[in-house]
């Protein structure tokens, strides 16, 4: 039986929140994170 | 996070702006779905309200941290963000919520390894002081959705996290669902004391058996057994872990004749939403003509009358397994759910079994792939399975294709099918979307971690050669052949290739008894496509162009009508049929302030001339009276 081919939904790129920031060179706080002014300051 | 001020009210507004992806507005929506599942927390499209989340398709996946107070809250469900967990993650940060490893405590349950994390991202490895960060006096949490994975920020393979307790090192980054954790730290935040769409969980093991009572109008009893001699041996909630423990309801057809019944009915129920997804495991150790009918006794709001409505005849059950059923319900005054137990012909020995209901106002999957024996499956040679074929409720065909070849990651991957409504359809298939559930078979619904994905057909999308990836399997697909002899033709798969790792399937309830749930919803979410609204004359965005919104209002369609939704903030905001006006706190004062004036210094003029023409009347009055009056007897 000739198996037809399959194709990955992420283009063969597992790549979980941060890699995904990582990879567009994203400089957020913890990786995901938008601060505000008290946020930053606290941080 | 500390502070009220970061607190969004319990429904909140939310848009869906048009940069996003359609698969990415399924996944919102139904991760909104998880949220109303299990906890108090509840979304509505935005109608004007001072402060809104608009989820947009930015550059990655991001979010503040609690409410802003800024009007507008931007939270971007970028590309390769759009699976459920991300989202979940995502709003759990808007919600008020950091990171699992950035609480204070974290020290005693995971270690840095700082010299393997890229240089420049050690910050992101910070912990905060409990006077910023509330852990709610939950235990650390490694399952916790908000955790990072062993290897983030790694310069390398090796991990940037090690767990204290070693066998944790694979479950810290595991996005499925929210952990029990997240949920208690989320209730507790926003003082939660129910949910929008759970209504009931039962597994059997108090003997009040969750207030279900049994009919005087059947002729036998459900019995509280743990065991059978025919069967079932144990329970489903804990499946033999628990021997002498862990109980089930039974309806033993072997000591009753043809015909008899059993009745048992839940407590009243109070629905909000108007649908409700039954969900419950099922045993047969009895004959195979026993049957088991799904009724809802349903109350009118007079309370005067009850209709009882046969909702599903349960028939040819199999025997020696539990099996998983879900019914789908509509009631909409309050109900009870009538289990009732037939005595079929023939031989019986044992009976009928239910176990672990669950009840709650949600969509019932469409299809369910029960794999038996899924642990010699794993370890066969040629470890690839296509799921029996299946119609969406549009009419498409299709089969789940299951890689174990890849092993430890498991793979998943969606098929259109040729089918027997083909010349119907529209091809290439536009916009369904997929959902492949692994089922965590944890007792509670609200436990459950279970592990799902969505992809949606896009009917533009193109392979190499030109043609339609969705385009009719006839035409795209390749010659194959069922089991039975049938030829069909399939079309490429499009999905997952680590839908989950052997290590997370191994983990939990996802595996029962040896049996693996995968359940399968396939919808039509065209209707989520704004841009293609069908309109007589304009689209959404024709009718939105001729009508310009100012002050960066919203064009939206309200009754066919194109309508400003005007930006606001926490004390001021604009307002007018197209946004034109600003109005502000201060100006309400201002009005306010010399409405006052105007009020006390019309009442000031007003007394002053009462004031004066009662003394000018007066005056006038004692000399008049005086003319022709005698003194008598004045001291006397």
């Amino acid at each position: 039986m000739p198996t037809p081919e399959i194709f990955d939904v992420d283009n063969g790129l597992d790549r979980d929140i941060f890699d995904i920031n990582e990879d567009l060179g994203l400089d957020l706080f913890e990786g995901d994170i938008i601060l505000d002014e008290i946020q930053e300051r606290n941080a | 996070i500390i502070g009220e001020r970061y607190r969004w009210p319990h429904t909140i507004p939310y848009v869906l702006d048009d940069s996003l992806e359609m698969n990415a507005r399924g996944v919102i929506l139904k991760a909104f779905e998880r949220y109303r599942l299990k906890s108090c927390i509840d979304f509505k499209p935005w109608s004007g309200e001072p402060n809104y989340i608009s989820v947009f398709k930015g550059n990655g996946c991001w979010s503040s941290v609690g409410k802003q107070l800024t009007g507008i809250q931007e939270l971007s469900i970028g590309e390769g963000c759009d699976k459920i967990a991300t989202v979940q993650h995502e709003f759990l940060h808007a919600l008020g919520f950091w990171h699992e490893q950035s609480r204070s405590d974290r020290n005693d349950y995971v270690s840095i390894i700082w010299n393997r994390i890229i240089s420049g991202k050690e910050r992101n490895f910070d912990f905060y002081d409990d006077q910023v960060i509330d852990s709610m006096n939950v235990p650390y949490d490694y399952s916790s959705v908000m955790h990072y994975g062993k290897t983030a920020f790694g310069n390398g393979s090796e991990p940037t996290i090690i767990t204290r307790v070693p066998d944790f090192m694979d479950v810290i980054g595991q996005r499925m669902d929210f952990s029990d954790s997240d949920v208690l730290k989320l209730n507790q935040l926003y003082n939660c004391s129910s949910s929008l769409s759970f209504m009931e969980s039962c597994d059997f093991e108090l003997g009040n058996v969750c207030g279900m009572i049994q009919s005087s109008a059947d002729s036998a009893d459900w019995q509280r057994l743990s065991e059978v001699s025919e069967g079932p041996e144990s329970d489903h909630s804990n499946m033999g872990r628990c021997r002498g423990s862990g109980f089930f309801m039974h309806f033993n057809s072997s000591s009753v004749n043809e015909g008899a019944t059993a009745i048992l009915e839940s407590r009243i129920l109070y629905p909000k939403r108007g649908f409700q997804c039954l969900q419950f495991f099922l045993y047969n150790s009895g004959s195979e003509d026993d049957q088991l009918n799904i009724y809802i006794r349903e109350y009118s709001t007079a309370h005067l009358s009850r209709t009882l409505t046969l909702v599903e005849q349960i028939k040819d059950i199999p025997s020696g397994s539990w099996q998983l059923y879900h019914i789908t319900l509509n009631a909409t005054n309050k109900f009870r759910v009538v289990f009732e137990g037939v005595r079929g012909a023939g031989a019986s020995l044992g009976g009928l079994s239910i176990d672990d209901i669950n009840l709650s106002e949600t969509r019932c999957p469409h299809h369910v792939w029960h794999i038996r024996n899924f642990t010699q499956l794993i370890g066969s040679p040629n470890g690839s399975f296509y799921s029996p074929p299946f119609y969406s409720s549009k009419g498409y065909a299709f089969q789940i294709y299951l890689n174990l070849d890849s092993l430890p990651k498991i793979g998943m991957y969606f098929h259109l099918i040729s089918g027997a409504n083909d010349d119907q359809l529209e091809w290439p298939c536009p916009w369904q979307q997929v959902t492949i559930t692994i089922l965590d078979q944890t007792p509670d619904i609200r436990q459950r971690m279970s592990k799902q994905q969505s992809l949606t057909t896009d009917p533009f999308l193109t392979i190499d050669n030109g043609n339609y990836f969705w385009d009719r399997p006839s035409k795209v697909g390749a010659q194959v052949i069922f089991p039975n002899g049938t030829q069909f033709q399939r079309g490429r798969g499009r999905g997952f290739p680590n839908f989950m790792s052997q290590e997370m399937l191994k983990s939990r309830d996802f595996i029962k008894g040896d049996d693996v749930y995968i359940l399968l919803t396939v919808e039509d979410i065209s209707h989520l496509n704004t841009q293609n609204d069908p309109l007589p004359t304009l689209n959404v965005n024709d009718l939105c162009a001729s009508f310009r919104c100012e002050n960066d209002g919203i064009c939206i369609l309200q009754n066919g009508k194109a309508e400003c939704r005007c930006r606001s903030g926490d004390d001021w905001w604009y307002m007018g049929e197209r946004c034109e006006k600003r109005g502000s706190t201060r100006d309400t004062i201002v009005i306010a302030t010399s409405s006052t004036a105007a009020v006390f210094a019309l009442m000031l003029i007003i007394t002053l001339v009462s004031v004066y023409c009662t003394r000018k009347k007066y005056r006038k009055e004692p000399s008049s009276r005086t003319v022709n009056t005698i003194m008598e007897n004045q001291y006397a």
